[in-house]
């Protein structure tokens, strides 16, 4: 199964 | 104050109805060097982006950085009462709660005036890394739609597998799978009708799993561009882009479906 990753893993938050 | 004429409307409306789907506000940062936007869907899965060079417009003035923030949906139905081949013309004066939007017909004989509310959103801005991606893959825009529908019909995600060889498109459901390969190809012009082909830059093979819904999302940006940049990298989120004739361009970035 895989599992669906959001953005705000990968990308900062400045 | 902003003064922005864009000599065809039609630009505008592709734009605004390729992004209206995922995200219902933004605010539109405008600058001396153009005008962009960029907002994430609400799960955090998806972020748009587009950005209009000021040497797009004819003519571009702005004095100083704006925010300003709009509805979609209302500017996508104001920007229906334009014609594709009226210029429009974005107005914002200083100090103002509302954008003003003017199209002119080709013959200049009809003049219409909307303006639109403007909205204080708090948006919240990601840094992306600035990187080099594994694996540029280059397609025809209207090949890349007609996959992502095919593929929706049996699973609700996809696996893009870039290699040397080409790019395959696989999905897998309950009723069974299927895929396409598209080698690589040179650019045929097809009669002038500039078929675009397929083509792989690589450093090391690509396989990664998306959504599907997302991808159908995005192919809402294919009638702006004949082709669609897909730049990946194993296991973070991968970039389309359109490009928007010489003056812009459209990104998605897609978060990846991770194994658990």
């Amino acid at each position: 199964m895989s599992k669906q990753a959001t953005l705000s893993s990968f990308f900062a938050k400045p | 104050m902003l003064e922005a004429r864009l000599p065809q409307a039609s630009i505008l409306k592709k734009i605004v109805e390729s992004v209206k789907d995922l995200v219902s506000q933004a605010n539109f940062d405008c600058s001396d060097s153009g005008i962009s936007f960029q907002a994430m869907d609400e799960s955090n899965i998806a972020l748009s982006s587009f950005l209009l060079r000021a040497d797009g417009f004819d003519p571009y003035r702005c004095d100083r950085n704006l925010s300003l923030g709009i509805k979609f949906a209302s500017l996508s139905k104001i920007l229906k009462c334009a014609g594709n081949d009226d210029v429009v013309i974005i107005r914002y004066m200083d100090d103002a709660d509302i954008l003003s939007l003017v199209f002119e017909s080709p013959n200049n004989e009809r003049i219409s005036e909307f303006d639109i509310k403007l909205l204080d959103i708090d948006s919240e801005y990601l840094s992306i890394p600035d990187q080099e991606f594994e694996c540029k893959v280059k397609m025809s825009s209207s090949e890349f739609s007609r996959i992502c529908r095919d593929l929706m019909t049996i699973g609700a995600s996809v696996v893009i597998d870039a290699t040397k060889e080409g790019v395959k498109f696989s999905a897998t459901g309950d009723d069974g799978s299927g895929s396409v390969l598209l080698k690589q190809s040179g650019s045929i012009d097809n009669e002038g009708r500039g078929v675009v082909g397929t083509s792989v830059e690589m450093v090391e093979p690509v396989s990664l799993e998306l959504s599907l819904k997302y991808l159908n999302n995005f192919t809402k940006a294919a009638p702006l561009s004949d082709s669609v940049a897909i730049n990946m990298s194993n296991g973070i989120p991968v970039m389309f882009q359109f490009d928007v004739g010489d003056i812009g361009y459209i990104r998605y970035f897609l978060a990846p479906q991770i194994k658990d």
